[in-house]
């Protein structure tokens, strides 16, 4: 059963196109197992990526250095997990 | 065993075993809707569809899917519901019984069932098929990069290892085969509606390109009445456009297929999740996105029904 201890959501807002080819060679690099869940497009549009626990400190470093902002959407994607489990057991009671 | 027509609770999450069994109850329970199956998945899993028909022969149809994507899972619980909501409708709602007077509908809740028990088995965020592919050690198409519609074009990749790998070829994947070729077979479809989730878009072609189809005008408009319908009711607010503009551009997708081949009402719905819980949303909001997302799916059935083509 794979678990998602530490890993981190990110929505992260571009300010123009530069920052979004940034985004997107982020993305080309697969070492990195990066989940986009809104792939990077256009400065107006939010990204949003799920970034395994590994890859966390490497992908908030490179978007600090680069200036790009973001906030945290899911701090640990696991306990959303383990809430809904719970949820579902006790609806299932 | 008998079942009582209340004792399947919309409002929670479901396995694929108690889905099918709904749809057999759904089935037995109402004589206008037929369990059909339209094919097999990679794991030769049965893929279900609902058919609703009232009458006549090959009728002008509705196509209607949910969870191509398995880790969405209100999409799939918001397609029983609606399921539900049309069986036990028909009769009483004049708009409904119009419909299914005209023409045949057919959903298919769990577009991606091998996807869907892996999520529910070993892994919650897993979106693609679970094909495996040759030379690689990763598993999965992503099956919304599949079709063929610019397949393999910007917006999909070309790595196994990735959350969009378009597959090796289009339609390599059984599942999107399986709808193609039905709905090749049957000839008449004059809509398709395909439910995914998050971020609140309704999206109508093109993803592969940049550019706007021809019904630009009309598909926008329905759009924005239909947008306009399911914020009526709790105040959900959906962007619409053409995929490229609105989310970003994506071939070898399902509506950008259907479109091109002559189906003229296709458009995605990506419903209600802000992000705040992925794609995990809490159980408690599966009716309310069931209920605001009928609403618009409902505005551009009627709108179909009226503009025959």
């Amino acid at each position: 059963l794979e678990t998602f201890v530490g890993h981190q959501v990110l929505r992260i807002k571009t300010k123009n196109e530069e920052e979004v080819k940034q985004l997107q060679l982020l993305e080309s690099l697969e070492h990195l197992g990066l989940d986009f869940w809104i792939n990077p497009s256009a400065p107006a549009l939010p990204v949003d990526v799920r970034i395994p626990a590994a890859s966390v400190q490497s992908v908030k470093a490179f978007l600090e250095s680069q200036g790009i902002a973001y906030s945290i959407l899911i701090e640990d994607l696991q306990d959303v997990l383990d809430k809904e489990k719970q949820d579902m057991a006790e609806s299932a009671q | 065993r008998q079942r009582s027509s209340s004792s399947f609770d919309f409002g929670t999450y479901h396995t694929l075993d108690d889905i099918n069994e709904e749809l057999d109850h759904l089935a037995s329970e109402y004589s206008f809707v037929e369990k059909i199956q339209i094919g097999e998945s990679y794991e030769q899993r049965p893929l279900y569809a609902l058919k609703f028909s009232t009458g006549g022969r090959n009728r002008p149809a509705i196509w209607l899917d949910a969870g191509i994507h398995s880790r969405e899972w209100v999409t799939q619980a918001s397609a029983l519901w609606i399921a539900n909501k049309i069986a036990s409708d028909y009769g009483t709602d004049d708009s409904i019984t119009s419909l299914l007077d005209k023409m045949d509908l057919f959903l298919l809740p769990v577009a991606n069932p091998d996807g869907f028990v892996y999520t529910h088995t070993s892994n919650r965020m897993w979106r693609k098929t679970r094909s495996k592919i040759p030379g690689s050690v990763c598993v999965g198409v992503d099956p919304n990069r599949n079709w063929d519609a610019g397949f393999g074009g910007p917006g999909a990749s070309n790595s196994p290892c990735s959350e969009s790998y378009h597959g090796p070829s289009a339609n390599s994947e059984v599942e999107v085969k399986s709808v193609v070729d039905f709905i090749k077979s049957h000839g008449n479809f004059k809509a398709f509606l395909t439910l995914h989730s998050y971020s609140q878009l309704l999206m109508y072609p093109y993803g592969y390109k940049c550019t706007r189809p021809d019904d630009y005008a009309e598909l926008e408009s329905l759009g924005r009445a239909a947008a306009s319908s399911i914020r009526s009711l709790y105040g959900t607010t959906f962007q619409v456009g053409t995929i490229c503009n609105t989310i970003y551009q994506a071939s070898g997708g399902s509506i950008d297929w259907a479109y091109d081949n002559g189906i003229k009402y296709s458009f995605a719905f990506e419903l209600r999740d802000t992000g705040r819980y992925g794609f995990l949303l809490p159980a408690s909001q599966i009716i309310p996105a069931a209920q605001e997302t009928w609403l618009g799916l409902k505005r551009i059935m009627e709108h179909v029904r009226d503009k025959s083509y």
